[in-house]
């Protein structure tokens, strides 16, 4: 899967997702990735959110609305993408996932849980994307 | 104007978000979609750790279907389709379901319809690749699967399956809840992930 968020120069963001699911999946099956708030979840007034990692949990707990919630509370991006996959592993405690935050003022970080999770990133003043790596939390 | 733009994705696909910041910068009154748009197709051309796109994580059937989903946070606006099953562009279909109807999600035969209605090529995302890892997975008695509670056993037989009774829980539950649960997050990796 792939989650993305983008804030724009007139401060419009959006969010989105692209994904072949699961290897092996039963056939019918779909993941988070097409549904709002699991997969991505975007409002430009506040931040976006994107999510990777077990779709079939992390629908159930709609993680990247919840980070967005977080964000709107003036949580940094980072401890919102950390509070949205801790509340799964409250229920789950194996579940693995990653997830990106980005808010409004174009501040970001991301979080997984149960890996060693990398995301991307190229913001105004980056000649080139850069790849950053977060231990499980 | 706000200052900054900033494009974040996960995973290291880094031309996917090259591709979608060199969008912010263009004149476009969409940008932000667009870049998204550009940005995840790119994903599903190159195929990324085979976890988008055509040709990866086949089902039990051995098809590829995708999802993919667009959202504009200004507008609240929409797009997203489901198990999108013969069309590889998937997240310029999410943006078609945006754009040209006032529903959220198309799942299936019927996402597929509307992409041809809007004029994708119908194509196999089928590949030796996704044929290989399918042929593979019978081979080994179709492990790892997904299902549970079923007859005959999940965890050395194929589909088809019939439901196991719910009323006896040792007949529904090879292991303990906790245990299944650590078999099926062993399951998710840097290569088989939503």
């Amino acid at each position: 899967t792939i989650g993305m968020v983008v804030l724009d120069t007139k401060g419009d963001m959006a969010a989105g997702t692209s994904s072949n699911g699961a290897n092996h999946k039963v056939a019918g099956r779909v993941g988070d990735a097409a549904v709002p708030g699991a997969g991505a979840y975007v409002d430009s007034a506040i931040g976006g959110a994107a999510a990777t990692g077990d779709g079939d949990v992390m629908m159930r707990f709609l993680p990247s609305f919840h980070a967005v919630q977080e964000m709107a509370k003036g949580v940094h991006p980072r401890v919102a993408c950390e509070r949205a996959l801790v509340r799964i592993a409250s229920k789950y405690p194996h579940f693995k996932g990653g997830m990106v935050c980005l808010n409004r003022m174009g501040e970001f970080g991301g979080a997984g849980h149960g890996w060693n999770f990398s995301f991307t990133v190229q913001a105004t003043g980056m000649s080139e994307p850069t790849v950053v790596h977060v231990d499980s939390i | 104007a706000h200052a900054a733009a900033v494009v974040i994705n996960t995973w290291p696909f880094a031309n996917a978000t090259r591709v979608a910041f060199a969008a912010l910068t263009a004149s476009s009154p969409q940008q932000h979609l667009d870049a998204i748009t550009v940005g995840c197709n790119r994903c599903e051309v190159e195929q990324c750790d085979f976890t988008v796109g055509y040709g990866g994580s086949p089902d039990t059937n051995g098809e590829t279907t995708l999802d993919a989903m667009i959202l504009d946070g200004t507008t609240m606006d929409m797009g997203a389709v489901a198990q999108l099953r013969r069309i590889k562009a998937a997240i310029h279909v999410a943006r078609a379901v945006l754009h040209h109807t006032s529903h959220s999600i198309l799942a299936g035969d019927g996402a597929l319809e509307f992409a041809k209605m809007m004029g994708f090529q119908e194509e196999s995302l089928v590949t030796p690749y996704s044929r290989a890892l399918h042929a593979e997975w019978k081979q080994q008695h179709c492990q790892p699967n997904y299902f549970r509670n079923v007859v005959p056993a999940q965890n050395s037989s194929c589909p088809p399956f019939k439901p196991a009774g719910w009323g006896n829980d040792s007949a529904m539950y090879a292991s303990s809840p906790d245990e299944e649960q650590q078999r099926v997050q062993a399951l998710v990796t840097q290569q088989n992930h939503d």
